[in-house]
């Protein structure tokens, strides 16, 4: 493992305990789409199946059981909490995320390594995931303004896509034979979708202001 | 090899 994945890796950890945190101590999971965290949850469920059947170091599953919890904390909390669960804005995360979710599945069927149901559904959370902050995106730009935490959360997810993506230039140049077209696909997608936010985040760090997105 | 590879990331 280089130092690009491990940074990506503690940013992505970073990011959802950000988040978790921000959910704890305001009591509000405001500006928080559960779409998004509950497609995120579906991610790491049908990627993470290897957990029952292979082992590949310590960290990668003591990760893994940590993003599953974490995920699964997170819907915790905006849906049965007493007070979080009251400042979900409901009316706003209206994203259809069988839009996302079904094509995300053919595509898993049609392109894949192996035509089995832990490699299909394996393939089907990389092409998920790409997309899954869509829902977040768009309950952004509806409420406009971006508190702060929120507003890190996603750049620290976005930043996350980005180690990754030096990661695998790293391991190009340094592992003989090394490729891997539908990883380096849909996270080039992924990073995409966060550019327009970057932006934005970035206009308002530079002239410290608050995170405001056009209407 | 390569399929392991790719499930070594998170």
């Amino acid at each position: 493992m280089n130092i690009f994945r491990l940074a990506g890796d503690m940013t992505h950890l970073l990011s959802i305990i950000v988040l978790l945190l921000k959910i704890q101590a305001t009591k509000s999971c405001a500006g928080v789409s559960l779409k998004t965290q509950e497609l995120y949850a579906v991610v790491f469920v049908t990627r993470y199946l290897d957990l029952f059947y292979s082992f590949i170091s310590l960290y990668n599953t003591v990760m893994k059981i940590i993003f599953l919890l974490t995920a699964f904390t997170i819907i915790w909390y905006m849906r049965k909490h007493k007070v979080v669960c009251q400042t979900y804005d409901k009316e706003q995360d209206t994203f259809r995320v069988l839009f996302l979710i079904v094509p995300c599945f053919v595509l898993a069927l049609l392109v894949n390594h192996e035509m089995s149901v832990t490699e299909v559904l394996w393939t089907f959370s990389i092409y998920l995931e790409a997309v899954a902050i869509l829902p977040q995106l768009v309950l952004l730009q509806r409420t406009k303004n971006v508190d702060n935490l929120t507003g890190n959360y996603i750049f620290m997810l976005g930043s996350y896509r980005a180690l990754y993506l030096v990661n695998w230039v790293y391991r190009y140049f340094t592992e003989l034979g090394y490729r891997q077209w539908i990883v380096w696909v849909s996270g080039t997608v992924q990073t995409c979708v966060y550019l327009d936010f970057f932006y934005y985040y970035v206009q308002a760090w530079r002239n410290n202001e608050r995170m405001k997105l056009p209407g | 090899e390569e399929a392991e590879d790719e499930h070594d990331e998170l």
